[in-house]
């Protein structure tokens, strides 16, 4: 309650700042302690410093990751997932495939594309996700990253990406296909929606203008 | 949901900051350094009622301490938390052991009234 008034709910007087300070760091206290059911906080004999033990951490974890891919040896959570429409995917990463219909053939100008996704969220907490679009060579057996963005994603939902340049450059080199990937973290297992119902289905809106042969007239 | 600033008297989210290390705490709590206990405070006039609250449970309860520490309080609408996500916490436990706990609800990101 503000200072002066009285509190609707509990029927105290408004304490003082301080005070109020004190005991609102009190119910901080109470409340992690019951939280995590202990009855007072641990003494520690012999603290490591906070240093050493986040490098220990931080070791351990890469560590971990290390011995996961090691030659000759794959963790279970990274077996290859085919799914239809797409071509390879480990735990990390997944690559969507979208081709051109023939109204783009013929170098069109690309007035604008957007790359719709329906993120499946599995906990209310942030998942970094790297968007990549790839650019095949003129062989088609290597790819080059055309563009590369991070996103932050909260919540489950719709989100768009502009690809616009992305696609005017493919059309431009007369490739019909647009490779998307998706780069997640490894504890999230499919940032998109297992299935591919086609209500979530991942899609590209491209609005093109088809080029008007350029007609001189001789006189 | 709002932030308070300034005098406002409204509904709103006050952000308050547990630092481990003020309290002694940053011996035994390995991550984070403190804890955003933030909370909801201001008043929620008839016109802001109804802006999704809670739980229906949660709003009864202080509705019924109101009623019982002044019954012609003429409150209706209480300003609560709208939006929570947990604290996750690294910590040491009483052996020793190093564990690592998200403790649902914990952080208050949003007000409303109910």
């Amino acid at each position: 309650a503000a200072q002066g008034v009285w509190c609707p709910a509990c029927g105290l007087a408004a304490l003082a700042p301080t005070m109020q300070r004190d005991v609102l760091i009190a119910l901080a206290k109470q409340s992690i302690l019951s939280k995590l059911r202990l009855p007072d906080r641990p003494n520690i004999t012999q603290p490591t410093s906070r240093g050493a033990l986040l490098t220990a951490l931080r070791r351990m974890r890469a560590q971990h990751t290390d011995t996961a891919i090691s030659p000759g040896m794959l963790r279970d959570n990274s077996v290859p997932h085919l799914r239809p429409g797409m071509e390879s995917s480990t735990s990390r990463s997944v690559r969507l495939h979208f081709r051109f219909t023939r109204e783009l053939a013929g170098s069109p100008e690309i007035l604008q594309a957007t790359l719709h996704l329906f993120w499946a969220v599995p906990s209310p907490r942030t998942h970094p996700v790297t968007v990549r679009l790839l650019q095949p060579d003129a062989t088609g057996l290597n790819v080059t990253v055309a563009s590369e963005t991070r996103l932050e994603v909260q919540r489950a939902g719709w989100a768009t990406l502009d690809v616009g340049r992305a696609v005017q450059s493919l059309i431009g080199e007369g490739s019909q296909r647009l490779t998307v990937e998706l780069e997640v973290a490894e504890d999230w297992q499919s940032p998109l929606l297992a299935g591919h119902r086609d209500s979530h289905r991942p899609f590209v809106a491209a609005q093109a203008r088809v080029r008007t042969p350029h007609r001189v007239h001789r006189r | 949901g709002i932030d308070c600033s300034g005098d406002s008297r409204m509904c709103c989210r006050k952000e308050f900051f547990v630092d481990f290390k003020e309290i002694g705490w940053e011996d035994w709590i390995i991550q984070p350094e403190g804890y955003h206990m933030n909370y909801c405070a201001g008043l929620c006039p008839l016109h802001m009622a109804g802006i999704p609250g809670l739980a229906a449970s949660f709003h009864t309860a202080v509705l019924n301490l109101i009623k019982a520490n002044n019954a012609d309080a003429a409150v209706d609408s209480c300003c609560v938390p709208t939006q929570r996500r947990s604290l996750s916490l690294l910590y040491y436990d009483r052996d020793g052991n190093i564990v690592k706990t998200d403790i649902p609800d914990m952080i208050v990101d949003a007000c409303g009234c109910t």
